[in-house]
């Protein structure tokens, strides 16, 4: 989690 | 997933289509900026680029699929259907879009979650997609006249930004782990860059006459 939590959006 | 998210979602799809709708009925793409197309053409091929090995869910791939093709329609139009190339508004769409590029690219460079190559095209189409518009933006003042549909493309366009936002506070309120700095600072930034031309838009429609910014 963290940085990476944002990917998940488009 | 949230109401704000899928609202957003479906706010940046429905602008597009709004862009491809005009240009298909009125074939004539007069008052849009083929930068910012092209820009926003690769926001999405420098974002979207983990489609084929990075499955997330079926509603973001699908929404990845449409939106690079749909943007990419929309250039084709503007660039070699016989009949709307010629309606292509070449002299006042002088934005230089290395401008935009290379500080992005400097920027995704030095500020970024994870120095790997496919986090850096990431970071890098995030911060492009804030300034993206802005070609678009220098085109409609330079013109003036903005005709409705060009201007509901600019006003979906804010409003999709707007329920971003709502879609962050909304995360961050409810997930426990949630923070994405760099998305939601570009996103501010995004978002901020309409408020001028909302202001003229709303104006304009609550006298209900057509829109027109100020020199």
């Amino acid at each position: 989690t963290g940085k990476g939590e944002a990917h998940d959006e488009l | 997933m949230n109401i704000f998210r899928v609202s957003a979602d479906i706010l940046h799809l429905l602008s597009i289509l709004v862009l491809l709708l005009k240009i298909h009925a009125t074939k004539s793409c007069a008052g849009i900026s083929l930068k910012t197309q092209e820009l926003y053409l690769a926001v999405f091929v420098t974002r979207y680029l983990d489609l084929f090995w990075n499955f997330h869910s079926l509603y973001n791939s699908v929404f990845k699929v449409v939106y690079i093709a749909t943007s990419s329609m929309i250039i084709w139009y503007m660039k070699r259907h016989r009949g709307v190339k010629q309606t292509y508004d070449k002299d006042h769409d002088t934005f230089r879009y290395l401008f935009l590029i290379v500080p992005c690219a400097v920027l995704a460079l030095i500020v970024n979650g994870r120095f790997s190559l496919f986090e850096i095209l990431w970071t890098f189409s995030i911060y492009l997609e804030a300034v993206a518009i802005l070609p678009q933006l220098v085109l409609l003042q330079r013109t003036k006249n903005v005709d409705n549909l060009t201007g509901n493309y600019v006003f979906l366009l804010g409003l999709y930004r707007a329920f971003y936002i709502l879609n962050w506070i909304y995360r961050y309120a409810t997930e426990p782990h949630y923070s994405a700095w760099i998305v939601w600072l570009s996103g501010l930034v995004q978002t901020g860059l309409y408020l001028d031309f909302f202001y003229y838009y709303l104006q304009a429609w609550k006298q209900s006459k057509k829109l027109q910014l100020p020199s």
